[in-house]
């Protein structure tokens, strides 16, 4: 394992601890996209359907168990918890994620490595987490006041992004057929998605003012 | 290339 993807797999991992954090200490999940949180439970669980068919490490085997523990306990904190729930920004949070999953298992469908179930899936949990993301940048625009764990969570979840594509090109340069390039188109655009908030989240950093989005 | 087939990222 190289320093990009151990760095990538920890600030994923402090993207998550964040947001429990926040739901946990806080018993507060404003700004929080419930839409994407419900994606990215539905990415982790059609993309590690192969927990059960292939082993690769222990450390491989307990980052998937916790990134679909935590998705999926987010989700229910989010949708159930006495507290947590009242400070859901429901009518804020209007994005019709549903519509995002069509396309991406059509296109999973049409593209992928091999057509078999597990496949498929992969490839469908790759192009939607792609997209996962686009509720939550809506309801950060449409969020006025931005608090500094929201910030810090998609801050965290996009310097992921950002090291594994820097992971990829590493692997490319040092492994004997490392090639996937369903991974690295989806991860690209992903990444991309990423760029215009953080150009606003470091104009705000660096002029030391509250992060504030374009309506 | 052939894909190598095995998924190791997360």
């Amino acid at each position: 394992m190289n320093i990009f993807r151990l760095a990538g797999d920890m600030t994923h991992l402090f993207s998550v601890l964040v947001l429990l954090l926040k739901i946990h200490t806080i018993k507060s999940c404003a700004g929080i996209s419930l839409k994407t949180q419900e994606l990215y439970a539905i990415v982790f669980t059609t993309r590690y359907l192969d927990l059960f068919t292939t082993y690769i490490s222990l450390y491989n085997t307990i980052m998937k168990l916790i990134f679909l523990g935590s998705s999926i306990s987010i989700v229910w904190y989010m949708r159930h918890h006495k507290v947590v729930r009242r400070s859901y920004d429901k009518d804020q949070d209007t994005f019709r994620h549903y519509l995002l999953m069509l396309p991406c298992l059509l296109l999973a469908l049409l593209i992928n490595e091999k057509f078999t179930f597990l496949e498929v899936m992969w490839a469908f949990s790759l192009y939607l987490e792609a997209v996962a993301i686009l509720p939550q940048l809506v309801l950060l625009q449409r969020t006025r006041n931005i608090d500094n764990l929201t910030g810090q969570y998609v801050l965290l979840l996009g310097a992921y992004r950002a090291l594994y594509v820097l992971n990829w090109i590493y692997r490319y340069f040092t492994e004997e057929n490392y090639v996937h390039w369903i991974t690295w188109v989806s991860g690209i655009v992903q990444t991309l998605l990423y760029a215009d908030f953080f150009y606003y989240y470091f104009q705000s950093w660096k002029n030391n003012v509250k992060l504030q989005l374009p309506a | 290339a052939e894909s190598s087939g095995l998924k190791d990222e997360l």
